[in-house]
């Protein structure tokens, strides 16, 4: 399920979190997922011109590249990639009547950049 | 396939969980509250952007990255014959350990023991609990199975709340050689001396105490893969 728009003034094709509910209710997994409900996933997307490359949480790479792009239209673009990501944990039963809780790394997008 | 519309593939999903495929639980087995005390922690500090170590579970002081919780399979002996000599309850608990999922190390094995509130306020004031190993599974048929060490044995006063025990030996038992299964031999007792009610009233006490019975095996494993080696901040 997509969430909130994006901050005002925030260009809306520039590289940046898309916010994105992964909801176990509707895929049905209720019955057998105790806790959580559902998980914010989130997603990275968005253009990575040459002036988004010189933000904080870009790359020094994504920098050179988007300059080789500018000199070399043939060199493909910085793109949109997660920069922060978090785990989450899974607590469910299974069917031999296991409680288990386990965790998942890397799981929810937090911060993206070029 | 032709066609064929871009459904949300719950199979990969499932299987990127390591989940053969989605569980079909009858019923909801009660879930300790340390489990929820976890996973709420981890929700609060996912929502506030904390960082986490979840290789460590700091609610129970040992390293792990996956915790399961194994039913009691086992069942009780001499049933019939009214309790004798202070013996109230006689069981053998039996857990599959076969079902630990992670690969990896084994670093917390808790039997808690839930003798159901009502129980209690019959059986006062003391009762003893003595757990075993069992030595030999074949001896189940008779009424007494041969038994190997001794692991505890604990009078517990009146009323109070599930019993836990560390079966740290079963931990380095599996670590060692990948035990299949566990089974423990549990009796419960009434301490005679200071029990003062008609022994019509502690039969019924104590086959209260055979319906209410609750036995659960918490097991956390450390998978190296996915745990670098005391991670954990100093």
């Amino acid at each position: 399920r997509a969430a909130i728009p994006v901050p005002k003034g925030f260009c809306r094709n520039l590289c940046h979190r898309h916010q994105l509910f992964i909801s176990f209710q509707d895929l049905g997994w209720h019955k057998w997922v105790i806790a959580p409900k559902g998980f914010m996933a989130n997603y990275c997307h968005g253009d990575c011109p040459f002036s988004m490359t010189t933000y904080s949480n870009s790359s020094n790479y994504a920098f050179m590249q988007a300059l080789m792009h500018r000199v070399d239209p043939k060199v493909p673009k910085a793109v949109c990639v997660p920069t922060k990501l978090s785990p989450i944990s899974m607590l469910y039963q299974d069917s031999d009547k296991n409680v288990i809780l386990r965790h998942y790394e890397d799981m929810v997008v937090d911060e993206c950049g070029c | 396939a032709w066609g064929q519309t871009s459904e949300f593939q719950d199979y990969d999903f499932l299987q990127f969980l390591g989940l053969e495929k989605a569980p079909s639980p009858h019923r909801f087995q009660p879930v300790p509250r340390i489990l929820r005390k976890i996973i709420r922690a981890r929700e609060d500090a996912a929502a506030s952007g904390a960082s986490q170590d979840l290789c460590y579970v700091k609610e129970l002081g040992v390293r792990g990255n996956l915790l399961q919780l194994l039913p009691d399979q086992g069942f009780f002996l001499n049933t019939q014959k009214p309790p004798q000599d202070g013996s109230c309850l006689q069981k053998v608990l039996y857990f599959n350990l076969s079902a630990i999922q992670e690969k990896g190390k084994l670093t917390l094995a808790q039997l808690t023991l839930d003798l159901g509130p009502r129980s209690y306020y019959h059986l006062r004031p003391e009762l003893v609990v003595a757990l075993s190993m069992v030595k030999d599974r074949g001896a189940w048929g008779r009424s007494h199975p041969a038994l190997g060490r001794l692991l505890t044995q604990l009078s517990v006063p009146g009323p109070q709340g599930p019993l836990q025990f560390n079966l740290q030996g079963v931990a380095k038992d599996w670590n060692r050689n990948r035990l299949k299964n566990l089974d423990l031999y549990l009796e419960i007792l009434v301490k005679e001396d200071r029990y003062s009610g008609v022994n019509v009233q502690r039969e019924n006490a104590c086959d209260r105490l055979v319906r209410s019975l609750h036995a659960s095996l918490l097991v956390a494993t450390l998978n190296p893969k996915r745990c670098h080696p005391s991670s954990r901040k100093r």
